[in-house]
C-alpha cells in the first residue's frame, strides 16, 4: 500500500508543470524514504532529478517498493482538476496497475477521485558522480528565469561564466549580442534576493537556452535557483522545494566542435 | 563552433 497525502495541491501542480516540458512520461519510484524520479529528454542532453521526501509530506505510507509509470501528460490533465486549495492524496495498492488521486476541498465539502492507468517504462537510472563543483552561484530564481528568456532572443545558445566578482551570462546572434552581469550582492534584507557566489576557480561554459529557459518552468517552486559548473562538467540547476525536497536539472555543455 | 554534448559522455549507464 502506498498513500501520499499534500495539503497543497499547488505544490504537485508546479512540480508537474517544472517537468513535463522536457519529460513526456516518467517513473515515480516510491519507497519509504519518498519519492524519486530520475529521467533524460528524449535527446540525452538534459536530466531532471526530482527527490520528494517522506517526512515532507502531510501523511505518508509506503509499505513496498513502487514504481509508477505515468504518461505526464494525462497526469497534468487530472491535476488541473485539482482545486488551488485542495488537499491531494496519492494512492497505489502494492502491484497495482493504476493510481488513484484524491482532491479535497476545504472543510470536504467537495471530493474528486481520479484514477489513471500506470504504464510500464524502460528505467535507465544514470550514475552521476559526486563532483565538487568549481563555482557554486545563488541567485532570485525569477531573474534567473528573466536572464534566460532575455538572452534566448540573441542566440541558440548562452555563455554562463563565474568569477569571484561575478557572473556574466552572454549570448550573440544575427542581431548582435547581449551581456549581463550580475555582482554578488553586498547587503540585502531578504535573502531570497541575495546573489551568492562560492568559487574555488573561475569557470566558463556554453548551454543550450532552450533547456535552461525548459528548467525555469520550476521557477514557481522556489524562490533562489543554485547553478553548480565545473570545466567540462553537466551544469546543475537546483531548485528547493520548501521542506518537501528538491528538483534538479543537469544539461551538457556545448563543446568545441 | 560548437556543438551539444550527451549527458551520456559525463554519466555512467546502469
Amino acid at each position: 500500500m502506498f498513500e501520499a497525502r499534500l495539503v497543497q495541491s499547488a505544490i504537485l501542480k508546479k512540480v508537474l508543470e517544472a517537468i513535463k516540458d522536457l519529460l513526456t512520461e516518467a517513473t515515480f519510484d516510491c519507497s519509504d524514504s519518498g519519492i524519486q524520479l530520475q529521467a533524460m529528454d528524449n535527446a540525452h542532453v538534459s536530466l531532471v532529478s526530482l527527490n520528494l521526501r517522506s517526512d515532507g509530506f502531510d501523511k505518508y505510507r509506503c509499505d513496498r517498493n513502487l514504481s509508477m509509470g505515468m504518461n505526464l501528460g494525462n497526469m497534468t490533465k487530472i491535476m488541473k482538476c485539482a482545486g488551488a486549495e485542495d488537499t491531494v492524496t496519492m494512492k497505489a495498492q502494492d502491484n497495482a496497475d493504476v493510481v488513484a488521486f484524491m482532491f479535497e476541498s476545504k472543510n470536504q465539502e467537495k471530493v474528486s477521485d481520479y484514477e489513471m492507468k500506470l504504464m510500464n517504462l524502460d528505467q535507465e537510472h544514470l550514475g552521476i558522480p559526486e563532483t565538487d563543483y568549481s563555482c557554486i552561484v545563488k541567485m532570485p530564481s525569477q531573474e534567473f528565469a528573466r536572464i534566460c528568456r532575455d538572452l534566448s532572443q540573441f542566440g541558440e545558445s548562452m555563455a554562463i561564466s563565474c568569477t569571484k566578482e561575478g557572473v556574466k551570462f552572454s549570448s550573440a546572434g544575427d542581431i548582435g549580442s547581449a551581456n549581463i552581469k550580475l555582482a554578488q550582492t553586498a547587503n540585502v534584507d531578504a535573502e531570497e534576493e541575495a546573489v551568492v557566489i562560492e568559487m574555488q576557480e573561475p569557470v566558463s561554459l556554453t548551454f543550450a537556452c532552450r533547456y535552461l529557459n525548459s528548467f525555469t518552468k520550476a521557477t514557481p517552486l522556489s524562490a533562489q535557483v543554485q547553478l553548480s559548473m565545473s570545466a567540462d562538467v553537466p551544469l546543475v540547476v537546483e531548485y528547493k522545494i520548501g521542506e518537501l525536497g528538491h528538483i534538479r536539472y543537469y544539461l551538457a555543455p556545448k563543446i568545441e566542435d | 563552433n560548437r556543438k551539444q554534448a550527451s549527458l551520456l559522455n559525463f554519466f555512467k549507464k546502469p
